[in-house]
C-alpha cells in the first residue's frame, strides 16, 4: 500500500476532526481508497471518513489491508509535517508498522516516522441508505458557533425544521437560548446559503457534546450537511470535493 | 427526562 498527498493540510486536519472523539481506530485501505468507520466509546456517536483514492496526487494498493492505528500517535506524526509538504503513506504485506514520509516542495528536508500498528477489533455498523425527512445544508461555521454558543446553557440541543427555517432550542440552569436560521439563497457565493429540503418536519435532540466534536471538522469543508429523520440518528456531513467526506452519526436522546 | 439511546438500537452490527 502507497498513498501520497501533496500536502499534508488535509490530512491533517482530518485527523484533528476525529482524534478527540474515537482514539484508536481502523483504516481500510483498497483500490478505492482510505476509509475507517469507528463509534465513540459510549457507542453513542459514529464517525466515517472516507478520502478517495482520486484524491490523492498517487495511490497504489495491492492487496486490501486494514491497519490498526492510534490517531493520538497520527496526530504526533502529522505534527512533524509541514502543512506544504507532501505526505508519503506506505505499508507491506504483513508488516506491523506504517511508514510516513514528509518531503518539502523544494525538496530539501525530507523526514521519516514508523509507527506501530495495532491490533483493533473494530465492531462496524450498517449504515443503509436512508430517505431523510429534512436535510439542511448550511455553512460550517454557522453550525460551530451555534453548537459553541448554545452549549454555554445547556447541555442538549432540539433541532428542529420547518420549510423555511431551522430553529435550535437548548435550555439549562442559567436560562434558555434558541437559535434560528432562515433558509437563504446566494448564487454568488453558494458556501454562504442556507438550504432546506423538508419532506416532513423534524424535531430531534441531541447531546451538545458531540455536535462541538463533530464541528472540529470545520475546517475541512465551507459547507455542512444535517440530514435528519424523526426518531432517527442524526447525520453530519462535511463534504471533501475530489477528496472524499466526513460523516458523522449521532444517536438522538429519547423522551421517557 | 431524556435518555441517550445507543446506536446499535438503529444499525445493525456487521
Amino acid at each position: 500500500f502507497e498513498a501520497k498527498w501533496d500536502h499534508a493540510s488535509t490530512l491533517k486536519k482530518v485527523i484533528d476532526a476525529v482524534k478527540d472523539l474515537i482514539g484508536d481506530t481502523s483504516w481500510d485501505c483498497t483500490n478505492t481508497g482510505m476509509s475507517l468507520q469507528s463509534m465513540d466509546s459510549s457507542h453513542v456517536a459514529l464517525v466515517h471518513v472516507l478520502l478517495k483514492s482520486e484524491g490523492f496526487e498517487s495511490y497504489r494498493c495491492d492487496r486490501n489491508v486494514s491497519m490498526g492505528i492510534s490517531l493520538n500517535s497520527m496526530a504526533k506524526v502529522l505534527k512533524c509535517a509541514g502543512n506544504d509538504d507532501s505526505v508519503t503513506l506506505r505499508h507491506e504485506s504483513e508488516s506491523s508498522v506504517v511508514n510516513f514520509a514528509f518531503e518539502s516542495h523544494k525538496e530539501e528536508r525530507v523526514s521519516e516516522f514508523e509507527l506501530k500498528l495495532m491490533n483493533i477489533d473494530t465492531e462496524h455498523l450498517g449504515i443503509p441508505e436512508t430517505e431523510y425527512d429534512s436535510i439542511i445544508k448550511m455553512p460550517s461555521a454557522d453550525l460551530r458557533r451555534t453548537c459553541a454558543d448554545l452549549s454555554q446553557f445547556g447541555d442538549s440541543v432540539t433541532i428542529s425544521c420547518a420549510k423555511s427555517d431551522v430553529r435550535f432550542e437548548t435550555s439549562g440552569d442559567i436560562g434558555t437560548g434558541n437559535v434560528r436560521l432562515s433558509a437563504r439563497g446566494s448564487s454568488d457565493k453558494p458556501e454562504t446559503e442556507i438550504a432546506i429540503e423538508m419532506i416532513n418536519p423534524v424535531s430531534l435532540t441531541f447531546a451538545l457534546k458531540y455536535l462541538n466534536f463533530f464541528t472540529k471538522a470545520a475546517p475541512l469543508s465551507d459547507t455542512v450537511k444535517l440530514c435528519m429523520s424523526n426518531n432517527h440518528p442524526l447525520c453530519v456531513e462535511f463534504p471533501m470535493p475530489e477528496v472524499g467526506y466526513i460523516r458523522y452519526y449521532l444517536a438522538p436522546k429519547i423522551d421517557e | 427526562q431524556e435518555t441517550q439511546t445507543r446506536l446499535e438500537s438503529y444499525f445493525t452490527v456487521q
